[in-house]
């Protein structure tokens, strides 16, 4: 038996949003320690790590490991019928065929219960270790927006460059050139609106636009993303999801033929 | 310029 309810949950409804379109399909796991998901996308260059912790939900109950196989297009079908103010409870029995979403609308004069057809999906894992970064950047996430958002207006890649002066983001194409840089700056009052840059050792990769631009649809999740970069290595675009846990983007960097 | 998959940077588990 499987049972895991979130009072919030538009969060969940956001996460879908975030993930259907980078990939298709994949398997939600789950343990007694939470839920998670690791999918890549059809080119096998992007990858989506979920992590939902039991203690994030209102109440969770995992009485066995499971793999529930998940077409995201349909559970976004599904979760666009729950109304933003909702709790959700997803529930299945164990090696079941379907999972239950149950939406209560705040006043509880309305239930609504919805079985989502689950699919047998073989999933590659990959271990990724834990590692240090040459640079880690901290920054709004509706300025990651922003910025990936109106170099995809001008070219198809970005040159991510983390050095002392701050993290520049460069690209060109048939309009011209763009450089947009941000320097560290903890001046404003909220945290959210900060960027922090911790450099170990300057860095500079490239990458593709469309995907950093598809990673942004994961912003109302979180007022911050985090970008950590190391040399030949994919980046990670990570958005903290409260106190649920987190949802990490990598990609594969561009290299020279 | 090209991209490696990711099973290149990171092992299966």
């Amino acid at each position: 038996m499987f049972e895991a309810r979130i009072t919030q949950g538009s969060v969940l409804k956001k996460l879908v949003e975030a993930l259907k379109e980078l990939v298709t399909e994949g398997n939600f796991d789950v343990s007694n320690t939470g839920l998670s998901l690791q999918a890549m996308d059809s080119s096998h260059v992007c990858l989506v790590s979920l992590t939902l912790r039991e203690d994030g939900f209102d109440h969770f109950r995992c009485d066995r490991n499971m793999a529930m196989g998940i077409h995201f297009g349909n559970l976004s079908k599904i979760l666009k019928c729950a109304g933003n103010e909702d709790t959700i409870t997803l529930k299945a029995e164990d090696n079941a065929d379907q999972l239950t979403l149950m939406f209560e609308a705040p006043s509880q004069d309305r239930i609504s219960d919805f079985d989502l057809k689950l699919m047998s999906i073989e999933s590659e894992h990959l271990g990724i270790p834990d590692q240090d970064y040459s640079a880690e950047v901290k920054l709004p996430s509706s300025e990651y927006q922003r910025i990936v958002r109106d170099l995809t207006s001008i070219g198809d890649t970005v040159l991510i460059s983390a050095t002392k002066e701050g993290i520049k983001f460069s690209t060109s194409g048939d309009v011209g050139t763009a450089n947009i840089t941000l320097r560290h700056n903890t001046t404003p009052e909220k945290p959210e609106e900060q960027t922090f840059i911790d450099l170990k050792e300057p860095v500079a990769l490239t990458f593709a636009l469309r995907y950093l631009n598809n990673f942004s649809k994961a912003t109302p999740l979180a007022p911050q993303v985090k970008l950590s970069l190391t040399k030949d290595l994919p980046i990670v675009v990570e958005y903290q999801v409260g106190e649920l846990g987190s949802v990490r983007f990598y990609l594969a960097p561009k290299i020279d033929d | 310029m090209h991209q490696e998959p990711l099973t290149a940077y990171f092992p299966s588990a």
